[in-house]
């Protein structure tokens, strides 16, 4: 696994084509909310029973 | 047909009545728990052809003399309904005889991920014309297969060969110990592998979790199978060690939405390697059976 491709899947993900200019100042302050971090906490623990056929 | 674009297609159906049996194997404790089935063979005893029954066929269809031989799995539902799966199909001369032999490891494939306790294996075995049409013979009538006994062991029944390997020596080892270096030559297994994606620059101020993952990566070789099972499956590559099922990976990023900056969950597919196998490249990949 490289940081290439980490880094494609992500843009791909999110349809963008290149990597965002975020500002700092603005992330420093940024929370983020319980719904969203439930979410991510969910999606981990279904990641470990999900399994995807690799090659 | 009721689109104003096409003209009206019509067609006939031309029956091809097809002799057909099904054959029955119990496959209870036929393949080892740690075993990996390389090749299912169906072997099925064409009966020669009497001389007589020839010789009027060759008057009648002095250039046709091939009939289709399909092998189709068959399951029959809890519910009593049933389907079938394509598995195999060629063609047959009238002028032999002997065994032949046809490829069924999907049928076994598809078998294997019925829940247990799983029923025999249904093979559906069919001989139809060689082609439809009005110059088709009829040589499909003559071909004829040793059929199932039921006392079984006769001369000519029915024969289910099942090739596999033994994943004690063949397969991989689960994780690595991490306690042991990998050295040339290890035995496949799972190795931790962490990404950091806090030295990402990239990912500075975008991704805000996680701050790195255990991702791993398979390690180590694989052990060939013997040189007659190479002779026989020229087209299956070397195993190799690789990663045979994997996971996706949740992150949380920041995305400028509205004019202002807002968390969101992205999941990243195949990021994290969950099991290393050995795997020959050409090998079939079993078909996933429809629910």
């Amino acid at each position: 696994l490289t940081e290439e491709q980490i880094l494609d899947s992500l843009l791909q993900q999110l349809h963008l084509s290149e990597v965002p200019i975020v500002d700092k100042a603005a992330v420093e302050g940024l929370v983020i909310p319980a719904h969203v971090r439930a979410q991510y906490v969910a999606l981990l623990q279904r990641g470990h029973g999900a399994r995807s056929r690799g090659k | 047909r009721f689109s104003q674009n096409f003209r009206e297609v019509v067609g006939r159906f031309l029956a091809s009545e097809a002799s057909s049996h099904l054959l029955v194997f119990d496959m209870e404790q036929r393949l080892p728990p740690h075993s990996e089935l390389v090749q299912a063979v169906l072997r099925l005893f064409q009966e020669p052809v009497p001389r007589a029954a020839l010789r009027r066929h060759e008057r009648l269809f002095p250039r046709s003399d091939r009939a289709r031989v399909t092998v189709q799995w068959l399951h029959v539902r809890d519910d009593g309904s049933n389907r079938t799966a394509l598995i195999d199909s060629r063609l047959v001369s009238i002028h032999e005889s002997g065994w032949k032999a046809l490829d069924v490891t999907e049928a076994v494939n598809f078998w294997q991920q019925l829940r247990s306790p799983r029923p025999p294996l249904l093979l559906q075995v069919s001989v139809q014309r060689e082609h439809l049409g009005p110059l088709a013979s009829s040589a499909h009538r003559l071909v004829r297969f040793a059929p199932q006994g039921p006392s079984g062991g006769r001369q000519g029944e029915p024969q289910l060969e099942l090739h596999t390997l033994d994943l004690r020596d063949y397969g991989a080892q689960g994780n690595c110990d991490p306690k042991a270096p990998v050295t040339k030559g290890a035995r496949c297994c799972r190795q931790e592998m962490y990404i950091d994606l806090q030295g990402m620059k990239w990912a500075e101020n975008w991704v805000l979790e996680p701050p790195g993952f255990l991702a791993y990566e398979c390690v180590g070789t694989c052990q060939q199978p013997p040189e007659s099972l190479n002779f026989k499956w020229p087209f299956l590559g070397p195993r190799q060690c690789v990663a045979s099922e994997t996971t996706s990976l949740p992150v949380i990023v920041s995305i400028q939405e509205g004019g202002r900056l807002q968390p969101q969950v992205v999941s990243l597919p195949n990021m994290r390697v969950q099991t290393c196998s050995c795997a020959s490249d050409g090998a079939l990949v079993p078909r996933k059976l429809e629910p």
